[in-house]
């Protein structure tokens, strides 16, 4: 069970969509995934068709009260998907759970739980809230690798050092082996030339670490989620979805 | 001086795009302008030109310190308009002042700065981060009012209901005047069912709180912070521009 992030504090950068779509689409090529809803916002659960009044128990549950990740969990509409719901009593996660010396390991605690383990999931993606707050860090430290989306925008580079750096503090002082999975360009529009600019800068500047699947910025992707739905569903044929299958069949080449 | 925070916890909204835009055109009418930038990531300060080599003496050292706000404000590249900036120290000052009981009121006790009242500020904008935490509420407790981007997008709308909650929990605890300034439709596309859908519901739930004034998705808009400057300059005659200008004239005529 490999256990990614996907994480980047700037907001709006397509962390969900990500989450959900890049699932949906190891689910549909025969791979075991759990989403894991940390964002107190709720997006991921509600953009899979699982609506708040269905909600029993959520990763507040899990995090502050001590409840079994196993049993917050909940099968979606998708194939070899499920999912940990969050609603907005999350936001108060942090405050709640400020007494405990030991509050960064909840979550990594939470995923040892054996019925979790029975299930057999290849894949658990975290989707983060927008901030490195201690939702996040619950998440990093959770976790083998961070999948950044990184839009194609100019506000969206000033945020990845400050993203990077933070990784690499988890890292080395829990002596883990967190590293980047992947950094993904999305919401890409090929006229426009501050998204060549960011490509040009994320390439020079990361690498191979960077997914050569790009997201294009697409209407059908941001209209998915309003029919509780994953654009690769939704809109199979259509320019986002086929990217994010591409991204699906590199993002599993890159495992071995 | 009235204090207004610019909130909504869903990411990439346009609360930073239109704390600069708002406040820049309100300057060019005139009016003498502040704005505070409470997120960490320190957008505001870098859309107008302030990077953060030049950022001395910061919001962090305001809120955890306690120096005067005065001491920390900047003038900008445009007449009538001042900054007090931000860098990522801020993102650690939830866990730094919550030891404090009183942590939510330190930024309203800032802002009574005897040297800050002497610069006769029309206006405070406060461009919020991508979340409910501390930081936010010091800006509710802070503040007459609160401006709501509202992005023309699905899961924006999700988290609306959520915000209205949180400013009315902090004018009951608090006893304050806090409401709502206005609503702002952000990133709209007149081609878009989607932004057609949330406009209709928008106004049918909100009424008037919904500005007349509609800002369209504008690639002119996210050019202008690579340039360091608003879109109301950088852009003056283009449709996103004249949208900001338009919300100005709009918000000075709904403050009699
Ligand atoms: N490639 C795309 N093209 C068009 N719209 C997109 C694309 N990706 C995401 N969106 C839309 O942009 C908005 C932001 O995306 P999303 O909510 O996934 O970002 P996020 O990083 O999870 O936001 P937050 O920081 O609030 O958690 C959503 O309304 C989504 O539907
Ligand atoms: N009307 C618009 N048209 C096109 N792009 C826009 C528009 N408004 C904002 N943007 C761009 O969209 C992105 C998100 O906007 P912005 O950073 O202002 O949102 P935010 O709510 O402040 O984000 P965060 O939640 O991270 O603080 C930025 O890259 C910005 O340049
Ligand atoms: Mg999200
Ligand atoms: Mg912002």
């Amino acid at each position: 069970m490999k256990i990614i992030s996907v994480a980047n504090q700037k907001g709006g950068v397509g962390k969900t969509t990500t989450t959900i779509n890049l699932a949906v689409a190891l689910a549909d090529l025969g791979k075991k995934v759990l989403i894991l809803d940390l964002d107190p916002q709720g997006n991921a659960s509600t953009g899979l068709g699982h609506l708040a009044p269905d909600r029993k128990l959520t990763l507040y549950d899990v995090l502050v009260d001590g409840e079994p990740l196993s049993k917050a969990t909940v099968m979606t509409q998708v194939n070899n998907l499920c999912l940990v719901p969050s609603t907005t009593d999350l936001s108060s996660a942090d405050i709640e759970m400020i007494e405990d010396k030991a509050r960064v390991m909840r979550l990594k605690k939470a995923l040892q739980d054996p019925i979790l383990a029975k299930e057999n999931f290849d894949y658990v993606f975290i989707d983060c809230p927008p901030s490195l707050s201690l939702l996040t860090v619950n998440a990093f430290v959770a976790s083998d690798t961070v999948l950044v989306p990184l839009q194609s925008e100019f506000f969206a580079l000033e945020g990845l050092s400050q993203l990077l750096l933070t990784i690499k503090d988890v890292r080395e002082s829990l002596g883990s082996t967190l590293r980047v999975e992947g950094v993904l360009l999305t919401m890409f529009d090929r006229r426009n030339k501050l998204s060549q600019q960011v490509e040009k800068d994320a390439r020079e500047n990361l690498g191979g670490l960077v997914y050569e699947a790009i997201i294009p910025r697409n209407v059908r992707i941001s209209e998915a989620p309003s029919y509780g739905q994953a654009a690769v569903h939704y809109d199979q044929y259509g320019k986002g979805a086929r990217a994010y299958v591409a991204l699906a069949h590199e993002f599993l080449a890159g495992q071995n």
